[in-house]
């Protein structure tokens, strides 16, 4: 209670700065392994001749999610939060410090894969963005209300893998909506570029590049 | 720290309570979706006829994974933690003294789904059971290390979906076999029922039901 409310101070900080400096800034948020990273390299792949993208990564341990983002160019930070289950607007605060992204620039901020914690977590984006895995189970939105309620857009994941699969998109897109009318829904495939194109789009607008 | 050392104390006293009624108690951890419910629903089948089952469930919301056990016909318990991510060693207790479970049976803990936080809190149980399915990817163990090094036993779920994931399973298991080298593991499919016998044999011989 005083931590959040601490961390919401960092989080007004971070905020400011990224209005200052007409950044979009998004929290990827998901379970362990939805495939955050996976997309994180594609958008970055369909995005970077049109904007400046910086990319923070949160993990327990290691730097592999880092290493794989620094293979498309872009710069990226690793923050490893040892025992605790999230990120904090914190650490952002020093991230960004280190990282000094350009003005007009997107940043990306990879959480610690965990569907609970992050909710309770400003870090000062401008959106939280859900990714939800059909290997999961559609009854996810009604089990974890808080994180698709904090969200604004929810990414379905590895559509590729419905035939495989019980998950019933309409059902999950019901329920999603049920606990937050305004979230936006997109369906894709990281791996097999399904559905990428609506998503880089979501991305424009939201940093009108039009 | 204070949080920590108040469960653990209550840990304790569960831990004694089993002890006292010849129980043995499993704590299942997994991400949300990895198939908790679904494995406990198949070991419910295979093993009621043998020995007395209780369960206590554990989720932010919803009834949900209790009513799909309450189908098995076993004793069930839901507990909701509303924000929180994880069961706590103090909940699992007033569970108890509701359940009443007989002596010499064998109580199932479902966690929330979280492959973070539920490693820090003992909940007195005899062993932790960690399920990490095919789709979430074979580095999780070296990532989230601390629950792997919490466990006795993880069980590689949805090997069904093998033949279209990325997941080496030789090499999951080098990794967690690395974080905790005393770790137990056994590769499953809940849904299509294999390699569930290994796994009922794994419970027998814990229970010392021969
Ligand atoms: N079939 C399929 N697999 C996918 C898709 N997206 C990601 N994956 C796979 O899912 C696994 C995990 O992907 P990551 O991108 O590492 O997931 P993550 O959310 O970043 O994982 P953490 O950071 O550890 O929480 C990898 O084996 C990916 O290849 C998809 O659209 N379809
Ligand atoms: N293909 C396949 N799907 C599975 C398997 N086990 C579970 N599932 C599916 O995975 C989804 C989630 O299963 P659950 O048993 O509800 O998972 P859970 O870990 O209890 O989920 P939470 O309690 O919400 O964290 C469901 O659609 C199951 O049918 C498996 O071995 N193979
Ligand atoms: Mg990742
Ligand atoms: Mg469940």
């Amino acid at each position: 209670q005083d931590i959040l409310a601490e961390n919401n101070q960092y989080a007004q900080l971070n905020r400011e700065y990224f209005r200052a400096n007409n950044m979009l800034a998004l929290n990827f948020v998901s379970s362990p392994g939805s495939g955050k990273t996976t997309l994180l390299e594609k958008t970055i792949y369909g995005l970077k001749n049109k904007c400046a993208i910086t990319v923070i990564e949160g993990d327990q341990q290691t730097n592999r999610d880092a290493e794989r983002i620094a293979l498309t160019g872009v710069p990226v930070l690793q923050i490893n939060t040892g025992k605790s289950c999230h990120l904090d607007a914190h650490q952002i605060g020093h991230a960004l410090e280190k990282l000094t992204p350009p003005n007009d620039s997107v940043l990306f901020i990879e959480n610690v894969g965990n569907l609970v914690c992050p909710a309770l977590f400003d870090l000062g984006e401008s959106h939280k963005v859900v990714i939800l895995s059909v290997t999961e189970g559609d009854d996810k939105p009604l089990k974890y209300p808080e994180m698709f309620h904090a969200a604004s857009l929810m990414l379905i994941n590895k559509i590729d893998l419905l035939p495989y699969v019980d998950f019933n998109v309409t059902r999950c897109i019901e329920y999603a909506k049920r606990i937050n009318p305004k979230l936006a829904i997109l369906e894709i495939s990281a791996t097999k570029d399904q559905g990428m194109s609506a998503w880089l789009q979501w991305l424009k607008q939201h940093k009108n590049l039009g």
